[in-house]
């Protein structure tokens, strides 16, 4: 397990703390909102009200000795690109950071940031790439044109075979079949679909599109 | 292909909308700020400048003969509500919109979206379900503790055969084998990974760690 420090608990900087905690890993929370930081302090290992670009707080909070610092800030730049470059600065092995738009980003990678994430525009073309009929929980990008997504078993197949449902022409491959929280890698032709099954899927997005539609 | 109509172009709205673009799908674009429209006059099948939740105007635009309207707006509260209420009362079959927080997005379900989409909660979960020694590029949460993981081959494998490198005993399952463009679905024992392939497993996010750690 690992020790991680997240300065920022905004709406992503929580939804990482939270999960991480979850997982088992140690998790130190920073925030100089006292509301913010009082409402995480049962969910969090540590959860301190400091300013991020403090960095003799940092300091003696032991930022250097964490695994990974997440940077979740992007209402003000200069405090994520500074709270960046002090945790790479004081020997942070990873930081990851929140960037507002592209040119935010650019600059967290030249100081340091060794992943930067964009939320908003992230979701926007995961949910156009799993675009379709029916209605895709969720999706992978694997290359262009090419994803796995996780759809409820559509009505029009429950009660039939795999391997009537799935003919091997049509470029879609059943990559693994949910049933409750029972996970079937590579599931055979004679497995027969049933309600609540979840299904997830692989191929072209267009075969995708092409296997839904058809299933009307 | 469908028709859908993006009601506000930030972030969320215009990566939306640029990829469905992308997939071949008619979009329009609505925005309130003309440097917006202009700015992506060019990328979009039609963009127009006008207000979010002036019925009379969704109307003239025909909206409710759009497949999908995306409502993208959430500095103001209001106009995220209103806009999406508008678009189910015109008889739009399905309407998307991103919320700012939990209270917001259940006041969207309550006036009929949907779905409701979380980009800031989502990635920060996405993260953190991703979360490894590895480098983990993307990932997709299959049930919880069961994750689909996309990495780039680690040098410790590379050169070696798969049936090797990935004992049957440690519950992680190979799906695809990436190589370039090309996707190789249920990969056979034999074959030898090289640079630059990429990797999407699936398992307990416990065994994907222990897989992980194991191969420094
Ligand atoms: N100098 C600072 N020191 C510590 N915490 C800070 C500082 N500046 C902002 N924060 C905290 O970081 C959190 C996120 O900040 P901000 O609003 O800039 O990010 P955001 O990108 O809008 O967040 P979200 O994840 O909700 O989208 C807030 O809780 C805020 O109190
Ligand atoms: N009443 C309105 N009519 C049309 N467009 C609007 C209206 N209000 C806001 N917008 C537009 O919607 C877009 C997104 O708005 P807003 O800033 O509320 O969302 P956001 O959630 O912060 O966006 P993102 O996080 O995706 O960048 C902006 O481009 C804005 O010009």
């Amino acid at each position: 397990k690992q020790q991680v420090a997240v300065i920022g608990l905004g709406r992503f900087g929580t939804a990482v703390a939270r999960e991480l905690v979850k997982a088992g890993h140690e998790v130190l929370g920073i925030d100089h909102n006292l509301d913010v930081v009082q409402e995480l302090s049962a969910d969090l290992s540590h959860v301190v009200q400091a300013d991020a670009i403090d960095q003799d707080t940092l300091q003696r909070l032991g930022i250097e000795d964490f695994d990974t610092v997440i940077v979740g800030i992007t209402e003000v730049l200069e405090t994520s690109i500074l709270a960046t470059l002090i945790a790479k600065r004081l020997g942070v092995p990873r930081v990851i950071a929140k960037a507002r738009n592209e040119l935010h980003g650019e600059i967290l990678e030249r100081v340091g940031a060794d992943r930067v994430v964009y939320p908003e525009r992230d979701t926007g073309m995961r949910l156009a790439h799993a675009w379709s009929s029916m209605d895709i929980t969720d999706s992978l990008d694997v290359v262009e044109g090419y994803i796995i997504s996780r759809v409820m078993v559509p009505e029009g197949l429950v009660g039939r075979r795999l391997d009537e449902a799935l003919r091997a022409d049509e470029g879609v491959s059943l990559l693994l079949l949910v049933r409750g929280a029972h996970v079937i890698v590579y599931p055979s032709g004679d497995e027969v679909l049933a309600t609540e099954d979840v299904l997830v899927l692989a191929g072209q997005t267009e075969a995708l599109e092409r296997f839904f539609s058809g299933i009307r």
